[in-house]
């Protein structure tokens, strides 16, 4: 489970001093999709930072699986990225030094699996989402759709608790988008929490229920918020 | 206008050739905005690349105003690329140690017009896609969908003869995404030619005509390609 009590984040100070977020309060449930909307730059990459331990608020609190994130010192909180909470960035952050499959393999290496088995992995992984068979080019002989897919398989591979993905179909046809949602919901089904950012209505619909940033503050969601 | 005359282009060779684009023939004349659809994978980020003379074809030929991309040299080239030709790439390209002014500014000082003017272009641009107030912050100080929006101010400053958009609009909702294509439009109707490449039709609505890729070659087209 995920809990955010009255998360705040603010860049920089003084005069320059943006609210980005504002005293958010949410709860995702294990085998809960909930979808994040709302304008450009209201909050919602911010509220997935924060989520996911990548960024620290300057006020509230961040719990997952009830322990506090800011209890845990820098290495307890990558070991806990790394195992427990899968990512799709919005700017994809894959490496280009690495293949299709290496960039999906890595976080598995770097826990310990074996090379043999983690490739295995990446190659179902990368199946999925209708890609396998790229998995040996570099990203820039990729298309961003091919691309952000890779981005996908990544954060999907292995035991993943948590899974935040930003924009995960911005780059997609209608037709590889709901092949994508398809893959994420059944992995929140099989009992991981889910955070999906969106603009697309019709791929909120894939979620459990969906709620609205803007500038910064919670304003509104499809369901009550409150169990 | 804009001319592909059997525009090819071929990544790698023997076994591990892949034909991103196969014979494609296409004009956009002046005040013309021509919408590109088609599945991950299919070629549009390549159209628009062999379009700006960012790559170049393995046959076929690209021609500018009548003029053959392949008859310049690199010099004739990247004047060309920086004086008439517009660009928003799918991965952005900002550069991280400007701010979003300075991005938008730079193809104009890099022409030889003055600082101060050239400053006071960028403004305007980026007030017109409604990121004005962040002029002097950083691409990693912005939002994914704000980013995008100085991306596109750079591409539309100056007199660009050539607008090439790749997925302009997606990182954004669909009133930012509204106000971004009123923008490119407006630039368009005053003369300019324009490729939008995009998965969502309402913004393919746009154009006056929309083709469609599949496996690099150009399947459909909503109205007569021939004048
Ligand atoms: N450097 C490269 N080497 C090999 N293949 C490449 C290279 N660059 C692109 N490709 C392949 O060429 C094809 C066309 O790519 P392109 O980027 O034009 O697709 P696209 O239609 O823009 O897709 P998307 O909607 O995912 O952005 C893809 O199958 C891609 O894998
Ligand atoms: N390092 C920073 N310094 C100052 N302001 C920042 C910084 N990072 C983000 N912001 C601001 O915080 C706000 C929220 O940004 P965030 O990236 O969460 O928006 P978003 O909802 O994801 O938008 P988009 O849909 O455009 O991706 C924005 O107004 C942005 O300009
Ligand atoms: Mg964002
Ligand atoms: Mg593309």
């Amino acid at each position: 489970i995920l809990e955010l009590v009255g998360a705040t984040r603010v860049h920089g100070e003084g005069v320059r001093a943006v609210r980005a977020l504002d005293e958010v309060d949410l709860t995702v449930r294990m085998g809960e999709l909930v979808a994040v909307m709302g304008p450009s730059g209201s909050g919602k990459s911010t509220l997935l930072n924060l989520a996911g331990g990548l960024d620290t608020p300057t006020a509230g609190a961040v719990r997952l699986a009830g322990e506090a994130l800011s209890d845990l010192d820098a290495k307890g909180r990558a070991a806990l990225r790394r195992r427990r909470i899968g990512y799709v960035f919005q700017d994809l952050n894959l490496i280009p030094a690495l293949t299709a499959a290496e960039n999906v393999s890595l976080p598995r290496e770097l826990d310990g699996v074996r090379l043999r088995k983690a490739r295995r992995e990446a190659l179902v992984a990368l199946e999925q989402v209708g890609v396998g068979h790229l998995a040996d080019r570099f990203p820039d002989e990729l298309s961003g759709g091919q691309q952000q897919r890779v981005a996908i398989a990544r954060a999907l591979v292995g035991p993943r608790r948590l899974v935040l993905a930003d924009e995960p179909t911005g780059a997609l046809d209608s037709v590889t988008g709901e092949a994508v949602m398809r893959v994420l919901r059944a992995r929140v089904d099989a009992g991981a929490a889910g955070l999906l950012v969106t603009h697309e209505p019709r791929f909120a619909a894939w979620a459990d229920r969906t709620v609205f940033l803007r500038d910064g503050v919670l304003v509104d969601s499809t369901a009550d918020d409150q169990p």
